[in-house]
């Protein structure tokens, strides 16, 4: 039979529950089926193969919001390009309170560091309380460099002094961490701004908590067109989070996820597996 | 964007002549959307939705409210009763010792919650204590030295040792003998998978016997918010609710979830990052904000 509107109506609506339950954004969900739909419709199935039909269409889909053609983008890769300039790869990592940008920092140094690449990383977080202790033990057990300030020191400076330092001594990153920030503040919203107009990073990283619903879609948008964001890593996925969130920011941002945080410990940093990530989310 | 679209609802809903089976129909679809982007837990809002199509045209309306009305407060009533409806929260006793013990998922913001409630409390003139028993993350004992030091409240902890029980045992112990009205202890934060930390979280309110055992739960949490809330019931007698960050552009949804899977009211909702940015809940309040 031939597929149409009313033949997949129920199955759709199936499909989007299943994925709105594993935390895909409803607008991200409703739309990625009516994009599925919208493909299929004329199309011809045996009668006992329409959900299955349906599922491999929705399949593509979704597979094709993750594997945009940046999938071909290694971190690793752009920061050996950089390096040839001799000029340090500058991340700049964001997020909205509690995601786990600290500690992702940490784990991105020690993945540097088992490919022999030197980082320094800028403690610009400069107004929560322990943050600087937090970052500081962090780097000393992984054996990284900070470039720390006093407590409310402009943030923005201790990214430029980290800079300033990586190029004097030939590091090849810098990364800079910043004090988590409700996109509904504006006042942080500028600051955040600030710090990267006066860094101007290599790669602005967005921060995701896997087990935030809807939310991390506003938080995505909010920070793609306020500052553009190049690249994300969703953390806390062992906590059996469903993994929607790397759906929803991959569809507001058009741009990869790059790791994902699979616990505490300085190597539980996973890359990103599209193909894993699109059974987790439909099986 | 959320509360758009419920207002939005809500806005149609009034514009309506009359409400008959086809109107709720279609009334009942964009609530549920408002609901689930509002992170409200799937089931709950299949069960809310039916509830309403059922009290919608089975009930007798009191004479002079139209239907649409009836609507309106229906869905709100739903919610409200979801919260653990305006229920009176168990207060603290005065002249004796209270023992607070914190427990949530990482990063859903338990120790910025131990300094707003130090001050809190501190304002209502209890004396506090509080015991850092997080071995795990790094700084988390500099982090509370660094908040509760402007409060005066005074702060027990071993950076040093990794053994949590250990720390809270002696905490409890230091605090006892200093005439404290009221112990806050600050965990680690853990999820439902970690076995071994909800074993230790368990074996804790074993040792301590709280009064009261506080689940931490950040406003942003999705769908997922029913499993988690559910183990930490199961490890701990969980007394009440804490949602944090409010004051961001999260509904708060998962609240409701958490609400259901422990059968423990929320007590208090934080709004931001300074020590006063603390509020009571107010269901109708907080269910005004879901429905925008
Ligand atoms: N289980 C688990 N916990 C994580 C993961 N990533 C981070 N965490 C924990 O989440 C908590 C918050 O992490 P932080 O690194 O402090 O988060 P942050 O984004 O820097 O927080 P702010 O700077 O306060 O906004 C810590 O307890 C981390 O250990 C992860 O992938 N899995
Ligand atoms: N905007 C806002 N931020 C908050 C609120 N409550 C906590 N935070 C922030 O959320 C982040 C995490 O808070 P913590 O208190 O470190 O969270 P935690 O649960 O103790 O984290 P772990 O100990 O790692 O599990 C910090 O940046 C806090 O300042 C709130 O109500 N509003
Ligand atoms: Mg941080
Ligand atoms: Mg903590």
């Amino acid at each position: 039979r031939t597929l149409n509107e009313s033949n997949m109506e129920k199955t759709f609506e199936e499909l989007e529950m299943t994925l709105i339950r594993n935390d895909v954004a409803v607008d991200v969900a409703s739309e990625i089926c009516e994009i599925t739909k919208r493909n299929i419709v004329g199309e011809k199935v045996g009668i006992f193969s329409l959900k299955k039909s349906l599922l491999d269409a929705l399949r593509v889909a979704i597979q094709e919001i993750l594997s945009m053609d940046d999938i071909s983008f290694s971190l690793l890769d752009r920061i050996q390009e950089k390096k040839k300039t001799n000029q340090p790869y500058v991340i700049l990592v964001l997020g909205v309170n509690g995601t786990g940008k600290t500690t992702t920092i940490a784990r991105l140094c020690k993945l540097f560091k088992d490919h022999k690449i030197s980082t320094i990383v800028a403690a610009s977080d400069t107004f929560r309380a322990g943050a600087i202790e937090q970052l500081s033990i962090h780097m000393e057990n992984v054996g990284i460099r900070v470039v720390k300030g006093q407590y409310n020191s402009d943030p923005a400076s201790v990214g430029y002094d980290a800079i300033d330092s990586a190029m004097a001594k030939g590091i090849d990153v810098v990364i800079i961490d910043t004090a988590g920030r409700q996109i509904t503040n504006k006042n942080l919203m500028e600051e955040l701004k600030k710090i990267k107009r006066v860094n101007n990073p290599d790669l602005t990283l967005f921060v995701g908590d896997s087990l935030a619903g809807n939310d991390v879609l506003n938080q995505a948008e909010a920070f793609n067109s306020s500052l553009g964001i190049d690249a994300s890593i969703i953390t806390k996925v062992d906590a059996d989070a469903k993994g929607g969130a790397a759906l929803s920011i991959a569809h507001i941002t058009k741009r990869p996820i790059l790791y994902i945080g699979i616990g505490q410990g300085y190597d539980d940093l996973k890359p990103f597996d599209p193909e894993w990530f699109v059974e987790k989310l439909l099986g | 964007k959320f509360g758009k679209s419920l207002d939005n609802m809500i806005r149609k809903i009034r514009k309506l002549p009359r409400i008959d089976k086809d109107a709720l129909k279609l009334v009942i679809q964009d609530f549920q959307r408002a609901l689930l982007s509002a992170d409200v837990n799937v089931e709950i809002c299949l069960a809310v939705t039916e509830n309403i199509k059922k009290k919608a045209f089975n009930e007798k309306i009191a004479t002079g409210i139209a239907r649409k009305d009836f609507v309106i407060k229906l869905i709100h009533d739903e919610l409200v009763t979801l919260l653990g409806g305006n229920q009176n929260v168990r207060k603290l006793k005065s002249n004796r010792l209270n023992i607070i013990l914190m427990v949530g998922i990482q990063g859903s913001g338990k120790t910025t919650t131990v300094g707003k409630l130090s001050h809190y409390y501190r304002s209502k003139g209890f004396k506090v204590g509080v015991v850092s028993a997080d071995t795990w993350r790094p700084g988390a004992y500099q982090q509370l030295d660094q908040l509760l030091t402007p409060l005066r409240v005074p702060l027990f902890g071993e950076p040093e040792e990794k053994n949590a029980l250990k720390i809270v045992k002696k905490g409890i112990r230091h605090f006892t003998n200093e005439n404290v009205d009221i112990i806050i202890v600050d965990t680690a934060g853990r999820h439902k998978e970690e076995k071994n930390l909800m074993n230790e979280v368990q074996k804790m309110e074993k040792m301590i016997k709280p009064d009261e055992v506080i689940l931490v739960i950040d406003g942003t949490l999705g769908q997922q918010a029913y499993s988690q809330a559910k183990a930490f019931s199961e490890a701990t007698h969980v007394g009440s609710i804490i949602v944090t960050k409010l004051d961001g552009s999260a509904k708060g949804g998962g609240a409701l979830s958490a609400v259901a899977a422990t059968n423990a009211p929320i007590k208090f909702i934080g709004v931001g990052e300074r020590i006063e940015a603390l509020e009571d809940f107010i269901p109708s309040k907080f269910v005004g904000n879901l429905l925008g």
